[in-house]
């Protein structure tokens, strides 16, 4: 399984639909303070259902909808969509390619939806329950948070190994 | 579960051991249950850099610390291989032979698992199979473009 | 006491401002008294990178942060200079041209302060008057030597 | 005003008796990760009064004494020695050159010294009242903290126009 492309609307700093297509291998993104990498990641976090504004550096839920520039109006929703790789069939479905997705509207609604079908933030969950994705794991570093892991209490520690468990 | 638990962390231990070694070249690293029941005992980490005496972690330095959290997540991934990573600036409070070494590791695990790399560091760039250069041409609005090195380099220049 | 204060605050959010600006070039910087007695009430920031909406703090990037602080300090400075100032790796989520604009802000401001750089840039070793090299060539045991930006390099790339 | 000279010995990696002769403008040090780059940094706040372990990355103040290496017993005290060029009287005692020197035993007496005359903390504390330096100021950024002026809530913020006020 791998991240094979990623579509973002209404994202943060990412206002027009862009979409990503992404390589196994190293891929880096490079660019100028403030120009939008750490949004990328941000968004990946929310498509996998982070529940926190805090640890997406917002007060609230809608402040990941891109809340207007100089030049143009805020957008009334946001969208992110991961479509997976999934040919070695680690996500437990069977296809290919797996979608996921999901947007909050300014009005405070929110949607999950796995190959363009409506779901709840739980079956997403427990689609990638297992694999090393998603919920706690420890395989996205944010910014700034790289010695979190070591700095967080030894009960908190505990947390990678029963993920390997 | 007990034994799971016991099993993963013994192989976790080694595996931290064995990336520790190779990112620092030497020296040592614990990871050890505190006191009590197997199922709610905290992990302790005792760090010992080549040469030096065993520290308590806050001691360590910046770049130190950096290293040995990557050691300690390689290591989780050695005992379970993840599908993806996303290192957002890792590489910030490393030197240049640190960088390096960084880099040799994520290129080992990279037959495994599919990196992200958020950097400004020239070095980090040249390991990348593919760069992507994030601008806002237009102000406040996020676009990419793929970009290869000579590029990334002019862009990071003039971009500003 | 609360004519100071009220004085004091207005100089430095007027720097603040300016230094802003000029660290970004462009955009804009309030710090505000928030509702209450001027001697008890806590202060707000609130910032605009240029092209952009006025955002929260913990909304701009790792580097606007750091480019808002240096702002900050170096306000308060003009307000009340300081004799010597010592900044570790401050320069470490920057991008290059923001490198670039804070070692300029450095040199305005050398000659009433003395500043003590630590950083693992190479722009900003061009900068500085004097450069001393810091190493343990006998393991655990830190040691300094006075060098300049050749050796400084060589120095970096070999001491590990 | 100036930093013209620091000495350091047993203090956190530096062992051995180490003289620093710093001049005005600006000096820049580098070197390897775990070099003792913000060791110096230590030095210079734990000189000025610090009494925080913590601030100074360790658990008790002990931990700031050299605690030995692969090849080298512990010392059994640290000590270090700034020394102010004062020829514009920035301080308010009548010499051209000041010396504040701390020293920390292992049996955890500690001394305070100004132009090598014991005195408390709270004569350091008056000697660099008002000038900007020691203290809770803004003129020491450490490694990591640079945006902790910002994130600090809207009262920490007050301090640093109460320092200039
Ligand atoms: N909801 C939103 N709408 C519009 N822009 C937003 C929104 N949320 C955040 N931003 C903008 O995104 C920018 C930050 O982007 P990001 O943190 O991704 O930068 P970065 O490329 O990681 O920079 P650095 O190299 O400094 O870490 C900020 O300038 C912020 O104003
Ligand atoms: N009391 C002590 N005795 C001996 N060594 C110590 C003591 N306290 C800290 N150290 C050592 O000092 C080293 C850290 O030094 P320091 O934090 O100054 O590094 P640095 O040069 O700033 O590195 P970086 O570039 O990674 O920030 C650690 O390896 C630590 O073991
Ligand atoms: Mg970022
Ligand atoms: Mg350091």
């Amino acid at each position: 399984m791998h991240l094979k492309r990623l579509e973002i609307v209404g994202f943060k700093s990412f206002a027009d639909k862009t979409v990503l297509n992404l390589d196994t291998g190293v891929t880096a993104f490079v660019g100028p303070n403030g120009s939008g990498k750490s949004n990328i990641v941000d968004a990946i976090r929310w498509a996998l259902g982070e529940q926190s504004a805090k640890r997406l550096r917002g007060g609230a839920m809608q402040d990941v909808i891109f809340a207007g520039s100089a030049a143009r109006k805020a957008s009334n929703f946001a969208e992110v969509t991961l479509i997976m790789d999934n040919h070695d069939r680690t996500l437990p479905v069977d296809y290919n390619e797996v979608a996921v997705t999901r947007r909050l509207f300014s009005s405070g609604d929110s949607e999950y939806l796995i190959n363009r079908q409506t779901c709840r933030l739980k079956d997403v969950r427990e689609l990638f329950l297992g694999t090393g994705v998603g919920g706690g794991s420890y395989n996205i570093i944010e910014q700034g948070k790289v010695d979190a892991l070591l700095q967080a209490g030894p009960l908190e520690r505990r947390r990678v190994i029963e993920e390997v468990a | 579960c007990r034994e799971r638990f016991s099993e993963a962390l013994e192989k976790v231990a080694a595996n931290f051991q064995e990336l520790f070694r190779k990112l620092f070249q030497g020296g040592d690293v614990k990871l050890r249950l505190l006191e009590g029941d197997v199922l709610e005992a905290g992990l302790e980490v005792v760090v010992r850099p080549p040469g030096k005496e065993p520290r308590i972690l806050s001691l360590l330095s910046g770049g130190e610390k950096a290293m040995t959290a990557i050691a300690l997540i390689m290591a989780a991934f050695k005992a379970s291989p993840s599908p993806f990573c996303l290192l957002d600036e890792v590489d910030g409070p490393l030197d240049e032979a640190n960088v390096e070494r960084l880099n040799m590791i994520v290129q080992e695990f990279a037959y495994s698992t599919q990196f992200v790399l958020i950097t400004h560091n020239k070095l980090t760039m040249t390991y990348a199979d593919t760069i992507y250069g994030v601008a806002m041409e237009e102000a406040g609005i996020s676009k990419y473009l793929k970009t290869d090195l000579v590029r990334a380099d002019e862009n990071l220049a003039v971009a500003d």
